[in-house]
């Protein structure tokens, strides 16, 4: 455990309290993409299988626990207690067309044809790309709460310092894993736009709108 | 693609 990998988790673990929060304090899931929520409660379902397999460490354990037990707190904040808040209209991304080249890709490339690695491939796929629908909900609205904003920014800078952990780990222990580099790649390049907007406008007290 | 990945990583 480095220091990069340790900010990267709790920055994961600050974006999902912070989404819960919101949703909770103010009775309401407007401006937030069920659509997302759905792929990342398939993302960890699928990633942390093996859960049931193979001890890591306490750490691990109670941390892919909380990501599954939050992931579905959330799906139920906004499918079932605030469905009435939920934004159908502005949430019309197609998730197929996410999911499906995700199932192709961790069939072709992978680091192990079995069942429990493919899966994990799956879920590093689909999560590089899961938040296309939040951002095409921000991109539809044309703009995003604050408190919208502080989330998809720490759930942003989580795989960011995922890389910087992984560029530590190479030099550390000459060790590599290509496909989770390169999904944490495209995942971070994916929130470049939204951390320019961040940065220029919400720290400084603005609200992010996009220009018309 | 050999068998590189991180087990511990989340």
């Amino acid at each position: 455990m480095n220091i990069f990998r340790l900010a990267g988790d709790l920055s994961h673990l600050l974006a999902i309290i912070i989404l819960l929060l919101k949703i909770w304090k103010t009775r309401s899931c407007a401006g937030i993409s069920g659509k997302s929520q759905v792929l990342f409660a398939i993302v960890y379902l699928t990633r942390y299988l093996d859960l049931f397999t193979t001890y890591i460490s306490l750490y691990n354990s109670i941390m892919k626990i909380v990501f599954i037990a939050a992931s579905g707190a959330t799906l139920y904040l906004m499918y079932v207690k605030f469905k009435a808040t939920y934004d159908h209209n502005h949430d019309s991304f197609r998730i197929e067309f996410l999911l499906i080249p995700c199932v192709i890709l961790a069939l072709i490339i992978n680091h192990d044809f079995t069942v429990m690695e493919i899966l994990w491939t799956f879920s590093i796929y689909l999560e590089s790309v899961a938040i296309l629908p939040q951002l095409f909900l921000v991109s539809k609205t044309g703009e995003a709460e604050s408190i919208t904003s502080h989330y998809l920014f720490a759930l942003g800078s989580y795989r960011a310092l995922y890389l910087l952990n992984w560029i530590y780990r190479y030099m550390a222990e000459s060790h590599y894993d290509l496909i989770a580099i390169f999904a944490g790649v495209v995942q971070t390049i994916l929130y470049c736009d939204f951390f320019y907007l961040y940065i220029t406008k919400v720290l400084k007290g603005k609200k992010l709108q996009l220009p018309a | 693609f050999g068998k590189l990945r991180f087990k511990d990583e989340l």
